[in-house]
Formats: C-alpha cells, structure tokens, sequence
C-alpha cells in the first residue's frame, strides 16, 4: 500500500486539483484508491461535490474508523471528506501522541487500498505534521514562478527538521504543475528544479490548462469533463509516472 | 490613517503580490505607507529581499513596539517583517485579549501613516484574527476561477461569524486578480461577484500577466521591474481606485 501526501505549504499550487484527478487516474487504471482530505477549509469536497459535516475531523479527533466516514465516489474510488471541525486539530490538538493521530487511524484500518492519496493545507502545522509521520512518499507541487522557489526551500527546511528529529524518512517527488511552457522563468524554473532535485522531479509536466479549473464547477474530475484534453493526459501520464516508480 | 488587510485564506490568489505592489504604487503618490508581513511563511520579505529573525513576530508576543521592527525599505515605504516566529502565535496565544494584539500595537503607535496594508496568511486562524478586529477595510483578491468562488462563500462566512460575534465592521473591497480576459470562465466569475457584491468589486483588474511573477527574482517591486507594464499599470489604477473609495 503507497501511502502519498500532495504537500505544499504555498498555497495555489494545484495541490487539491492534483489530489482529485491523480487519485482518478490511478482509479480508472484500475488501483483501489483512497483520498484524504486534510484541509480544514475542505476543497476537496467542494471540488467533487461531497461535503459532509463528519469526517477526517472525527478520525482525528475521536478516534473515528477511516472505514465508518470513507465515502465511494467513483469506482475503486474513496473519500474521507475534512469535516466541519477539522481546524479544530491545530489548537486542541495535545501531547506527544497528536503528531500520531493519522498514523494510528492507517495501522487500524481493516481495508486495503493500492494507493492513499492525501490533500494539504497550505500551512506547516500540526495536521502536515500528521501527515508527515504518517505517509512513505510526498508528491510536491511546484509552479514555475519565483515565490515558489522561496516556499520550496522553507518547505525541505521545514521537513527534514521534522524527519531529523523524530526519525522518519519519506521518498520525495516533485512535480510542476500550472506550466507555462511558454515563458521564460518557467522554464527557469524548471531548470532550477532538475538541478535541485535530480531524479525526484517527475517527467510529467501539468500544464496551464483552463479544462482543470473549470471541471470543479461541474463536480467532475477531468476525465469525465473533458477526456481528450492536456489537463487530462498530463493526468493520466502523471499517475503512470507514479505507478512505475518504487 | 486606512488600515486595509489583503485578505483571503485562499492560497495563491495574490494577496502578497497585491500588498508589496499596491503599497508601493500608494507610496510613489506620496503617501506614507507601512506594510506588515502577517505570513509565517514570511513571503513578503522574500519577495522584496527584506528577511530579519524579528518582526511582527516580535509586536504580538512579546509587545515590541511597530516603531522598534519597522524598515525603511522605499520612500514613503515602511515594512515590518513577519519574523522567524510568528507562526508560535496559533499554538501560544491565550487568554481572550489574544486576539486584540494588533489592535493594542496600533493603538500605541507613535508615527503617523496615510495607509498600513497587511499581507496575510492562506488561513483563518488567530493571525486573521487580530487582523479583523484591528482594520477597518478589507481588500479580498480572487482570482477568476470555480474554487476562488466555493473559498470566498467560506472567507464570508466566517468574516461574518466573527463580525457579528464582536461587534465588528469592516468595509469589504473586492478586486480580481491574474485575470485573463479570454478565459469564459473567468468572466462568468467575474460577473457572480458583481451580483454577490454590487459596488464592492474595485473597477481595476489585475491581468495575468508574466512581469509580475518575474518582479520578485529581482528583489524589486513591478514599478522598478518594468514600470511601463500590464502589471504596473494594473497595481496603479487599484491605489487610485482605493485612494478614490471612501
Ligand atoms: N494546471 C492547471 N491549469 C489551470 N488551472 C489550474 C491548474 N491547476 C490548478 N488550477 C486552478 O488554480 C487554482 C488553485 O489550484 P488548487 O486549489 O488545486 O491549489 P491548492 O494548492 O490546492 O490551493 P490551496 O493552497 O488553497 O489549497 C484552482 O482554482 C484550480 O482550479
Ligand atoms: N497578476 C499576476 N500575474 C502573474 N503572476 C502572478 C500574478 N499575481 C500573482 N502571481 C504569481 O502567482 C503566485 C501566487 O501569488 P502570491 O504569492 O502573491 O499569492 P498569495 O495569495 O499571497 O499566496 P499564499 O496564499 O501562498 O500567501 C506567485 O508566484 C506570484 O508571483
Ligand atoms: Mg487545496
Ligand atoms: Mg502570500
């Protein structure tokens, strides 16, 4: 079972839209797929349609089975909606063990699934901080603009204080997402990245495309709004990407 | 003195590109601004190369004064870093005064200004807080897409529990931002906002546009980067929209 965090703690990055239509994509090739969403404002909801008032909030804080709020939404395909309380983490949230929470709920969980995909906030606190001891890999979304590379480096500052101390070590990938292959400091960017990070940096690129932020209005990933798009292949690439690594 | 928060819990819609451009643009017309970085995450002082370990950080925990952290960055042009531990504020906060620190620091501040503008975080939590119990304008970027919509009914809702709970009123400025005109669902954005708020939508929009996400490579603000730019042009008819507005 590949457990998977979509961390970035910049925001607009396409963590969300890269949640939705990665956890499809590996879905429609036929893995069972499960996806968290583990931000308090719960745009993963909004984007699919499937707001519920319980859910990763109940997990975490009550010690809720993921199984009892675990919703099917499309074949071999489910979500465990963020629940109205679930900001209610960072500040109630107390002792050692409320680093632990997802870990435990993962070890409790009676179903099997291929992959665990998980949506973060654009914050580093104490829900990242779950997520982070929780999971083997994180995919990070980079857009090709220079405020991403300042978030980038306080993000990997941020992760292996958090890995040094208390031990753990996850697989690093990383992809650019909203590219804009036509201007320069994209691919700069770009550049930048592959020299950071070499071989971590997916070969898939996600492109600008208006497809993926006009499908959320219709409730619908991009495989069911518009198949045959560049939003939909750079998706569909991106999860056999995935699916041939590790 | 207007007191106005760039505010949406949104991330990526703008809010530290809006606050270091239109704080400069109100700036080079005389007038006398500060900026205060409320992002833990410290973007601003990225964006204009101005990083210090001691900032706001340092006025809300510690009750130092705005005059102590404040630089002098551009003429007219004041900027109070975040500092390195603003994020404490969320976890050390206490007691029900903590969500009037801003307020107590403006209310002892010894300088004049004609504008402070706050650059703040992709969240709504005590940082937001004092923000909205301390200024007496917003200014809530969007940004031409589905998701923008489904997180602005969220950021009202909240606003409004929060003004209503403490006896608060803010005048609320709307403006849509890294718009790109040809884009239908960008104009069907824009038009539901118009509907939803009638007068409120600042006529100026700020177009999509490359110099902008460039500008912050060179430490510089759009006016030095290209001064003769989409950009430049945009973030200089919002300062004289808002100088206009009330
Ligand atoms: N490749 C793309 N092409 C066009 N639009 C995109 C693309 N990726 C994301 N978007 C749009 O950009 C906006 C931000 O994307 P998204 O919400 O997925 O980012 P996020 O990192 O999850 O944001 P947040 O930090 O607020 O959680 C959304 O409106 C989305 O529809
Ligand atoms: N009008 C624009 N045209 C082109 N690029 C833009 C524009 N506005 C912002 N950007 C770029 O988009 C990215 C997000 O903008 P910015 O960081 O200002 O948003 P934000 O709301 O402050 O994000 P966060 O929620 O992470 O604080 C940045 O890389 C920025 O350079
Ligand atoms: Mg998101
Ligand atoms: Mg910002």
């Amino acid at each position: 079972m590949r457990t998977i965090a979509i961390l970035n703690q910049k925001g607009g990055v396409g963590k969300t839209t890269t949640s939705v239509n990665l956890a499809h994509a590996l879905a429609l090739q036929g893995k069972r797929v499960l996806l968290l969403d583990f931000d308090p404002q719960g745009h993963l909801g909004s984007y699919l349609g499937c707001e519920y008032t319980e859910g990763m909030d109940q997990v975490l804080l009550n010690d809720m089975p993921l199984q009892a709020v675990q919703k099917l939404i499309r074949d071999n395909l489910y979500l465990v909606p963020a629940g109205e309380s679930l900001g209610l983490l960072e500040t109630t949230g107390k002792g050692v063990s409320r680093g632990y929470r997802l870990q435990k709920a993962l070890d409790n969980m009676q179903e099997r699934f291929d992959f665990i995909i998980i949506d973060c906030p654009p914050a580093t606190g104490l829900l990242a901080m779950n997520v982070l001891l929780a999971v083997d890999e994180l995919l990070i979304p980079v857009t090709g603009d220079y405020l991403a590379l300042t978030g980038l480096s306080r993000l990997m500052q941020v992760i292996m204080h958090i890995e040094t101390r208390l031990e753990r070590k996850t697989k690093k990938w990383f992809v650019l997402t909203r590219f804009n292959e036509r201007r320069k400091l994209a691919r700069e960017i770009q550049k930048k990245l592959h020299d950071y990070f070499p071989n971590q940096v997916l070969p898939t690129t996600i492109r600008e495309s208006v497809t993926l932020a006009e499908s959320p209005g219709f409730a619908q990933t991009i495989f069911e709004y518009r198949n045959k798009s560049y939003g939909a292949d750079d998706y569909r690439n991106l999860a056999i990407n995935l699916m041939a690594l590790k």
